[in-house]
């Protein structure tokens, strides 16, 4: 795949799979996230770039060769080696498993419990006390699923781990406190060997996982 | 990076939906 | 990919993907809805079926050799051939964002609004009307993207199209009625020619488009 552009607001979760993956392929990612290159609610707003991206979403990717996609997992993907995406159809088709369960499982959950801890959502007890809820039922999940694996899938980093490692960032670094995610032992393993691979770190830097669990921030 | 964060689509209600859903399902069918 | 068993509950659009997908493959899916064969409710609850699916969620997809898979679009990927998926590597990119497009954009207002409407949920009037908004959004960002293609990406169906298609039955069949539907007419040229294919309709049968907006079910 040629190199190119990913447009983005800086700190992006999402915009963080793609940089990984492009870690890994060796591809020349430039990451347009701040004044002039781009300006969030602003450039993405113009009609050139909604011409290329119609829904003015970002993480956004622009070829060199002017090829255009949106969907940050799409992203990801493109950018991946084959090692990444998976050397068989059964582990490409595990690695799309654990990508939709990141999705569907990990995001609203965990989005619903720290959002209103950065002081971007309002607090609702009931709503908080449910995602914590859905939280540990889905580190159930992950921790018997690791019980016996290094990775998710296969012997070594695959797409399957940068997305699901980069959709449980905020909980990590926000809410899942020592005691709370104590009884996950496999994922935090994982999870320690995944932010640690020089790939990741490139990319995240020093991830300091949560010491005390952030309350609402009024 | 905190700010734009709340510009992201995240579907919050998702679970309450997938609930209702599956008891709807497992109604129907009995 | 080996033959296998899909389990989920009858008229269930996320199966729907896999099946499709197993028509153009041919691979022989049996599918278990109905008891004896798979009882969604009781099934999906007993021990051995957690084993293998440990969410307990379907569609889930056992292969015949064993092979255990979750997440629709995970299994519907599986069953497909290599064109389905994408014969090159700008066009795999472009059928994943059209896939994520169909699960972040479509499914969350198409849920809000069609779910009242069939008795699963409560109706809620300013959500009903922030789901139309977003509905009509996503329509015409399809509509636009069609407006020179026969189908989503490249010149033949693909796994976009087997999505998106699956994504739009509920709103095309409950709830957008002709007036409503008439300002994307891209968008009804391309569903309708899709769910004619031969495939769609071994699985999909005569689909009946929306003569008047449902309402709310009480």
């Amino acid at each position: 795949m040629a190199a190119g552009t990913l447009y983005t607001y800086a700190e992006n979760w999402r915009a963080y799979k793609a940089q990984i993956a492009a870690q890994y392929s060796g591809v020349h990612l430039k990451v347009a996230s701040t004044p002039p290159a781009f300006t969030f609610g602003q450039t993405n707003r113009l009609p050139n770039f909604l011409n290329s991206f119609p829904l003015g979403k970002v993480p956004a990717f622009q070829g060199d060769d002017g090829f255009c996609l949106f969907e940050s997992n799409a992203i990801a993907h493109y950018l991946s080696t084959d090692a990444l995406r998976g050397s068989t159809p059964q582990a490409s088709a595990h690695i799309l498993q654990w990508v939709n369960f990141a999705d569907s499982e990990i995001i609203p959950p965990a989005s619903a419990w720290v959002f209103p801890t950065l002081g971007i959502m309002q607090f609702n007890k009931q709503a908080t006390e449910q995602a914590k809820e859905e939280v540990k039922r889905m580190l159930l999940v992950l921790n018997q699923h690791l019980n016996t694996r290094t990775f998710l899938v296969g012997e070594r980093v695959t797409l399957a781990d940068i997305t699901v490692v980069c959709s449980l960032l905020w909980i990590y670094k926000q809410v899942l406190e020592p005691a709370f995610r104590e009884p996950y032992p496999n994922v935090n393993r994982w999870f320690g060997t995944c932010i640690n691979q020089p790939q990741f770190k490139a990319v995240l830097g020093e991830v300091k996982l949560c010491e005390k669990m952030a309350q609402f921030d009024a | 990076g905190v700010d734009f964060l709340a510009h992201e689509r995240i579907w919050f209600d998702k679970p309450r939906y997938d609930e209702a859903e599956r008891r709807f399902y497992e109604r129907k069918n009995g």
